[in-house]
């Protein structure tokens, strides 16, 4: 799992 | 970013001006729960702890600190000014934050992604924000007279969370390997507490009638 992904909404 | 996400967060963006705009400029904070609004402030605090360590974006970062800004504003309005407070409705926002915050805690220990502390308080913050509107909607419920701008700013929400639901379901068919079942499952939550809402919205917008929920 890409945690980038995962943060990338707000 | 797809034409989901970007709607999304626009609306979401909307509801916190047209939130400011009766406050700053009517001077009232009537209908409004300052205990949801804590509880956003605590939202975004927990969510935003990577806004320094992980730049994804100038778009992310500018959003991200107009929500940790406006939604301190907005408590620090309903709390401290001279004029708002005296319009707040404290006899009817008596929902008890711990009642929320407790068990989203306990369960972003238990259910989460990874258990590093960003991310423990992240997933916190996805599970609160998934309840934080249900002081409002209790308080919108003991309101005889709901204001537009107070329907609006609840209006502005839902259609936020309903804009973020296709966001997903448009990643999920675009990006290889987007699935997120906290995020998706918290977010439907969230969305499900605003049908009862939005089913009484389009009512009095139809028969132009004001809006209010029964009891």
């Amino acid at each position: 799992l890409n945690s980038g992904q995962l943060h990338d909404e707000l | 970013m797809n034409i989901f996400r970007f709607s999304g967060d626009m609306t979401h963006l909307m509801s916190v001006l047209v939130l400011l705009l009766k406050i700053h400029t009517i001077k009232s904070c009537a209908g409004i729960s300052l205990k949801t609004q804590e509880l956003y402030a605590l939202v975004f605090l927990a969510r935003y702890l990577d806004i320094v360590t992980n730049f994804i974006s100038l778009y992310n970062t500018i959003m991200k600190l107009i929500f940790l800004g406006s939604s301190f504003m907005i408590v620090w309005y309903i709390r401290r000014h001279r004029i708002v407070r005296r319009s707040y409705d404290k006899e009817h926002d008596t929902f008890r934050h711990l009642f929320l915050v407790l068990p989203c805690f306990i369960l972003a220990l238990l259910i989460n992604e990874r258990s590093a502390f960003k991310e423990i308080m992240w997933t916190f913050s996805l599970y609160l924000e998934a309840v934080a509107i249900l002081p409002q909607l209790v308080l919108l419920q003991r309101t005889k007279n709901i204001d537009n701008l107070t329907g609006q700013y609840v209006f502005f929400l839902g259609a936020y969370r309903a804009l973020y639901i296709c966001n997903w379901i448009y990643r999920y068919f675009t990006e290889p390997h987007y699935v997120h079942w906290i995020t998706w499952i918290s977010g439907l939550v969230q969305t499900l507490l605003y049908a009862d809402f939005f089913y009484y919205y389009f009512n009095s917008w139809k028969n132009n009638v004001k809006l209010q929920l029964p009891a």
